[in-house]
């Protein structure tokens, strides 16, 4: 563990007096290694180490009895930091009903998810409307409907010859004629470099209107998920981030690195495959499991 | 640094050279095996020059992925049983479709078998599939037990004379115990229903993950045996880099990368095509 490795880092430190400069960066090389073992891209690790090493070569380590502990303390901050404060839930403020859009690469588990939070609406008194509008993947209507009559919740009746973009619009406006207040839109999966399926997203958002923008990112993803994170906010402006597959054992880099690229809120982490399988986020969880 | 003719100092080449295998997920562990190497194996001179030290990591890249399978011994069992294995949603139902109509055109006949009895809508997505692949899917029912349907697939399989069985199972995480258990059990039950079953055992790996795809080979193979990586979704940004690592502690040969969604999008792996991919 990461802590342990600094207390090596800091002990070889010991009977040498002060600390030095060059002592300070052994510790950071730690973290970095760490980090980047962890997943978090490569830049975002430079922009954190950075302002690490700002405070870290301060008097408060230099001069501390303790410099391990101070230098700890200063990445676990700098870290909270980068990763925001606690979640706060959906946006579900306005008049009803209240559209949301699930996007994400393929396969990261936006159907899955959006089933979570039809479940997690109604344990908060709101009557979700769950809309297929994923007319590609095979299946993919059929996969939400199933998850719709397990919730025992209304769900929108597309077919794969419709367009998405009139699916949700016409899914809108049943949900305000049947009184359901709000309304989950499931997207196929689609690389952010696919500039008509990007082009739908847009003109699904513009149609809607909604209060909701989740990028439904995979855990275990990789040095990319700065590129995918960027793209999709850029096209979108997201308004938060579901994180999924955290009940395996990836650090989880990736929740850095999509906080770094776009500024936007971490909001759910998935835990599990079942409809039950849904935790609002935790900053200081997921940046000890990131650090390791 | 300008008075020697502007040319970068060794530190600097290397640093440069390891943002680019960094950023293509190819982990701390690898990198720094593959510089060091670099250092050992060029001259001082030939280090500063960023071509050079591009060259060598790829021709060692290249040597540590080309693990140079024999080709997919289809005559030897009748029949050719395929289990298909990995995490959530890395692409091992659609990755079914495109070898079944592979094997299809190549005048094969071949059944597929919907082992995923849990996910919903997940045989629904099989069936489809088998339509497109111009196969014939066999199912059991929802929350049935997923070796009950392998094994009557396979067993079927041998009554009409087929010649491949591909089996597709749930994702799962490979740190879920029970998960791996139920694996483990398929596995041994379709041998029941033939005995060399299954032939080959594909781990399905997504290229946008990280350095858990180390994990996931590492624990898929201790609990049965990978006898081939199938690298999909290549077709996005991500590199895929974390299988460098894969094929160098498991040697374990990447079969085919997938490299979008149509039934067409599957590629026999190309350890040199690859490579130069990595440095794009
Ligand atoms: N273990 C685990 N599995 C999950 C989680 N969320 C989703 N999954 C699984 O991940 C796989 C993919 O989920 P989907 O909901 O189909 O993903 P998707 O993003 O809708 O996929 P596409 O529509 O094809 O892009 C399924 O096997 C899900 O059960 C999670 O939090 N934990
Ligand atoms: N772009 C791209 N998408 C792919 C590729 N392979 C699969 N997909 C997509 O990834 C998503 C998940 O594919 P599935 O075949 O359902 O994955 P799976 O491993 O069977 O998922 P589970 O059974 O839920 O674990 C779908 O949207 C596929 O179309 C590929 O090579 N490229
Ligand atoms: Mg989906
Ligand atoms: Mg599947």
């Amino acid at each position: 563990a990461l802590s342990e490795k600094l207390a090596i880092t800091f002990k070889k430190l010991r009977g040498h007096g002060k600390l030095s400069e060059a002592n300070i960066q052994d510790a950071l090389k730690d973290v970095r290694m760490s980090l980047l073992e962890a997943d978090v891209n490569y830049k975002v690790v430079k922009t954190f180490i950075d302002s690490v090493k700002t405070r870290a070569m301060g008097t408060a380590v230099l001069d501390s009895l303790t410099p391990a502990q101070q230098f700890i303390k200063i990445v676990n901050e700098e870290l909270a930091a980068m990763m925001g404060g606690d979640s706060k839930g959906l946006n579900l403020s306005g008049r009803p009903p209240l559209a949301m859009m699930m996007v994400g690469l393929q396969g990261s588990g936006k159907t899955t998810s959006l089933g979570k939070l039809a479940r997690w609406l109604v344990l908060n008194n709101r009557k979700p409307f769950l809309v297929p509008a994923d007319v590609y993947r095979p299946a993919a209507i059929d996969q939400l409907k199933t998850l719709a009559g397990q919730l025992e919740l209304p769900c929108f009746d597309s077919s794969t010859g419709d367009n998405p973009v009139d699916i949700s619009r016409r899914a809108l406006a049943e949900a305000l004629v049947q009184g359901h207040d709000v309304v989950l839109i499931d997207t196929a999966g689609r690389l952010q470099v696919d500039e008509p399926l990007m082009a739908e997203l847009r003109n699904i958002k513009a149609a809607v209107n909604p209060a909701e923008i989740l990028l439904v990112a995979d855990a275990m993803t990789g040095q990319d998920a700065v590129n995918v994170a960027r793209k999709f906010d850029e096209d979108l402006n997201l308004t938060g981030v579901v994180l999924t597959k955290m009940d395996g054992d990836a650090r989880g880099g990736a929740a850095l690195s999509i906080r770094a690229a776009t500024g936007k809120p971490i909001k759910f982490v998935g835990i599990g495959e079942k409809l039950d399988a849904l935790e609002i986020f935790h900053p200081d969880r997921v940046a000890s499991r990131i650090l390791g | 640094r300008v008075l020697f003719g502007g040319k970068k100092s060794v530190e600097q080449v290397l640093e440069e050279v390891e943002e680019v295998l960094f950023t293509a997920d190819i982990g701390v562990k690898t990198s720094q095996r593959l510089l060091e190497f670099v250092r050992k194996e060029l001259s001082g001179k030939d280090l500063q020059d960023p071509a050079k030290v591009r060259d060598a990591l790829k021709a060692e890249i290249a040597r540590i992925v080309d693990l140079n399978p024999p080709p997919f011994a289809y005559d030897s069992s009748k029949p050719f049983v395929m289990m298909m294995v990995g995490v959530n949603g890395v692409g091992k139902t659609t990755t079914i479709g495109k070898i079944g109509r592979r094997l299809n055109e190549k005048g094969m006949s071949v059944i597929m078998a919907a082992g995923d009895t849990f996910r919903a809508a997940a045989a629904e997505q099989l069936e489809i599939w088998g339509d497109r692949a111009g196969v014939q899917v066999i199912r059991g029912q929802d929350g049935g037990d997923p070796a009950a349907v392998i094994y009557d697939a396979v067993s079927a399989a041998k009554s009409k004379g087929a010649d491949v069985v591909i089996a597709d199972t749930a994702g799962r995480l490979h740190t879920k115990v029970p998960l791996m258990e139920e694996l483990k059990k398929v596995k041994r039950v379709m041998a029941k229903a033939h005995e060399t079953a299954p032939n080959e055992v594909m781990l399905v790996v997504d290229a946008n993950n990280g350095q858990n795809a180390i994990a996931q080979a590492r624990e898929f193979n201790e609990a049965l045996g990978i006898t081939g990586i199938i690298l999909t979704k290549l077709d996005g940004t991500a590199k895929g880099g974390v299988i460098i690592g894969i094929c160098d502690e498991l040697k374990i040969p990447v079969r085919y990368i997938g490299i979008g969604e149509t039934v067409e999008d599957l590629r026999p792996f190309d350890p040199k095509e690859f490579t130069e991919a990595l440095f794009e």
